[in-house]
């Protein structure tokens, strides 16, 4: 229904705006519709500005910026449709060492009410496991698995 | 709800049966390119109930059953079983504990399975519409998927902004 | 034939005039998120004769100039030369060194000089043709590209094999 | 011309199976031609296989296999059209160390032959320049560089 859609745009876009203002330490973003006069039909825009930076197109960002706003969306949609658990592969393979670290703490913030299964190669989100399993290949190409429980 | 167990027999690279465990928080899987850990991601996309093959990385169905190695021939099946906690009711299921088993053999033949239970594939995926699992969801972010979140055209935009409602 | 020098003058993030110089050998750029370095590999691009703003990340002409800050102005100009070392006759051009000038004001006006000597975009572009250096000889790899090298439709593969030969 | 199609075809064939076992240290690949009797409108498809594992579907790979993979196609084209410079940006993204540690060893030996000009965030790469430039955002948003002459 148009109502229980613009509830939701409005949760989703607030929490969107938080959320990015965390990652970046700054800056704004937005979600837009397009024809706010037809909620069913309208097309969605995202927006979205670095601290200190000219608001431009998505597409102007660097790889790094689209991934911390992706997951800015992403850990939104999670406040306002929490699920029990989320799967992340990889998604801070371009972040920097400074926005890893945020990332990394702001994702803690956010499983103390979600469980997160994240597959990842970085140190820093590594060190905020509960929990760790190390997957290996062992002889004859079968995968093999080691447990660590950190906490 | 929450996660407790994940066990695959036979499914993609894991040959050998593996246990994962889950507790509150996070869970991390580190290990070396190629080891395994995004096929763990596709083993719980599968066990939910994923039919597109192609979401899995495969071209044919029995992609995802061990297809051996130099040094093992390859095995007739793959099952994976996943168990949550459900005391919340978050499940539409009259049980604390649900455990979703999925198995296909080489023949192309499947079975399904709710707590030791047969039953069709449609049940195990009507179980978790509406509760953010599904495929527009974003619950389960695959690997080299986090730019096309961003990319998305419109159309699917609207739809993941619906699933969400 | 080697890159001797970049220089980028209000091209994108770049509003002060910086200079790359190149030696033999492998030279790495470094830095944080976000700080410029793919907008250099954008700017060898686009002197060299790029037409479509979308493999620049744009979506019209003037998203090259530097449009300004919290702390600055937009400028009306963006500028990149790069100069080549040419003692190998590898450009047929009979110079031993060859600098290349793209200049693109708002207005939508473009200069385009080599050595100087103003010219139009497809004399710069026809001194690169067959060099490998173009669009499909896959000597530039964009950020995010080395996927879609193996994803490519039989087609685009084509193209690439017949760009190499 | 079908002759110079095929001349060109059986070089990268070549070079792709030399440098994919050097970057797998193993393993077996190849460039097939879907249709050998039409060089000129034939398909062509690549075939990659890791050490000690069976031949599957290039989709199958891992990201970090797919990369190597494509890495190894990129470096073969420089074989066998060598162009006087190559830029990648950041195409190591994805590399686990050991695979990062083989990627920068080889790139070395290319970089006798062809300048390199290459975007990364790895260390093990970075060691291997000869010339290195950061990139920063200074103030009002604009980048600057500062130069290190490493050799
Ligand atoms: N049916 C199968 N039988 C045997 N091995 C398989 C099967 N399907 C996939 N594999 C193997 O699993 C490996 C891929 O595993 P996966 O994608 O989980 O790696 P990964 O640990 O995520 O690596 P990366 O860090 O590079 O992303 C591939 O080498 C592939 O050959
Ligand atoms: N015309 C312009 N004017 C001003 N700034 C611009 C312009 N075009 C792009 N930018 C800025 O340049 C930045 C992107 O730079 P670039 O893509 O080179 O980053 P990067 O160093 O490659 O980062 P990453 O490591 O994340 O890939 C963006 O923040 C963008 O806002
Ligand atoms: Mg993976
Ligand atoms: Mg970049």
């Amino acid at each position: 229904s148009a109502e229980r859609f613009m509830e939701t745009y409005e949760q989703l876009r607030a929490e969107f705006k938080l959320v990015f203002g965390e990652l970046f330490e700054g800056g704004a973003a937005d979600i837009i519709l397009v024809d706010p006069e037809d909620p069913l039909n309208t097309g969605i825009e995202i927006i979205a500005q670095p601290p200190g930076k000219k608001l431009q197109n998505l597409a102007l960002l660097s790889g790094g910026e689209r991934s911390l706003t992706a997951i800015a969306l992403l850990l939104a949609i999670r406040r306002v449709k929490p699920t029990p658990f989320c799967i992340l592969d990889e998604v801070d393979a371009a972040l920097d060492e400074a926005n890893l670290e945020r990332f990394a703490d702001i994702l803690q913030g956010f499983a103390k009410t979600t469980q997160f299964l994240i597959i990842t190669h970085r140190q820093a989100t590594m060190e905020k496991a509960d929990r760790l399993y190390g997957v290996t290949m062992g002889e004859s190409a079968t995968s093999q698995l080691i447990s660590v429980k950190l906490s | 709800m929450r996660l407790k167990r994940l066990e695959l027999i036979g499914f993609k690279s894991f040959a050998n049966k593996v246990t994962l465990e889950f507790d509150e928080g996070i869970t991390a899987i580190v290990g070396p390119n190629g080891s395994g850990k995004s096929n763990i991601s596709d083993a719980v996309r599968w066990v939910l109930g994923e039919q597109s093959i192609k979401s899995l990385r495969g071209s044919k169905l029995e992609d995802v059953i061990f297809a051996g190695s130099d040094g093992k021939k390859p095995l007739g099946m793959a099952e994976v079983q996943l168990t949550l906690e459900n005391s919340d009711g978050f499940l539409p299921i009259d049980y604390n504990e649900v455990t979703i088993t999925r198995r296909v053999y080489r023949s192309g033949e499947s079975d399904f399975l709710i707590n030791k239970t047969p039953c069709r594939l449609k049940d195990i995926q009507d179980l978790f519409t509406d509760t953010g699992l599904g495929r527009e969801g974003y619950a389960i972010i695959g690997q080299g998927q986090i730019d096309a979140i961003l990319s998305t055209n419109p159309e699917e935009r609207r739809s993941l902004f619906e699933e969400t409602a």
